[in-house]
């Protein structure tokens, strides 16, 4: 890892040093500092204290800071893991390091249950599954009649609930992903491999040499 | 077991939602 010597002060709350979160995560030490530039514009576009609040979250996901969306939601409830109401930097680097090309599978597939567990019983169950759909056609504007979507909730619950007890385990779940992979596919970003090119203004300004 | 190859899975619906696509945060 080398000799890492900061000369820099971190004030904003809630910063971990780029080395702890290299170590932790996909990620390289230049990468997170590079997370970190990225981090600075989005914690400061509604509130400027180094924090992303939810505001700032939809405002990057849907240009619109007032937007409420379930899914925004439930992913800023994830990526805020001590649940304060903010997502700190490392969180950040953290939660996003499970979208990493590179990360393991299995840190994908805990992701999307937990994601879809909106009430956190530890199981998916069929009124959250019929919720989530009902909200993914309210948002894309799209009109099914309510027996459709009784259809597709049904027919994918059963699919999915192998043991037929009403809920969906964690693995299940990871059963279910095996035969459909494309549920995952939201979860890679290929960006995260390039972004050191996206945000390249730490390079000439970085104390801390890669031990990739 | 036989398949419904006419019926979209619920969760690959539900995939479709772009909140559940971050790429978002990266655009400048």
């Amino acid at each position: 890892m080398g000799c890492y010597h900061s000369k820099r002060t971190k004030e904003t709350p809630g910063y971990e040093e780029p080395t702890v979160l290299a170590a932790e995560t996909p990620f390289t030490v230049s990468e997170v500092e590079a997370l970190y530039e990225l981090f600075k514009k989005l914690s400061s576009s509604v509130i400027d204290d180094g924090l992303i609040h939810k505001e700032e979250l939809q405002l990057a996901l849907f240009r619109n800071k007032n937007r409420r969306n379930l899914f925004a939601d439930r992913i800023f409830d994830l990526f805020d893991v001590k649940r304060n109401g903010v997502i700190e930097f490392g969180e950040f680097v953290r939660s996003l390091g499970v979208f990493h090309p590179n990360a393991p599978v299995e840190d994908k597939i805990h992701f999307t249950f937990r994601l879809y567990d909106l009430r956190q019983t530890g199981f998916i169950e069929r009124e959250e599954l019929k919720e989530m759909v009902l909200a993914i056609l309210h948002e894309s504007d799209l009109l099914l009649s309510d027996d459709v979507v009784e259809t597709i909730v049904d027919k994918t619950f059963s699919d999915a609930d192998l043991k037929g007890d009403g809920k969906i385990d964690p693995e299940e779940w990871k059963e279910f992903v095996s035969k459909n992979p494309s549920l995952i596919k939201n979860m890679t970003l290929p960006y995260l491999k390039d972004i050191t090119l996206a945000f390249p203004s730490f390079v000439l300004s970085t104390e801390v040499e890669d031990s990739e | 077991s036989p398949k419904s190859p006419n019926l979209i899975n619920a969760f690959q619906l539900i995939g479709m939602s772009s909140c559940l696509d971050l790429s978002g945060l990266f655009e400048k």
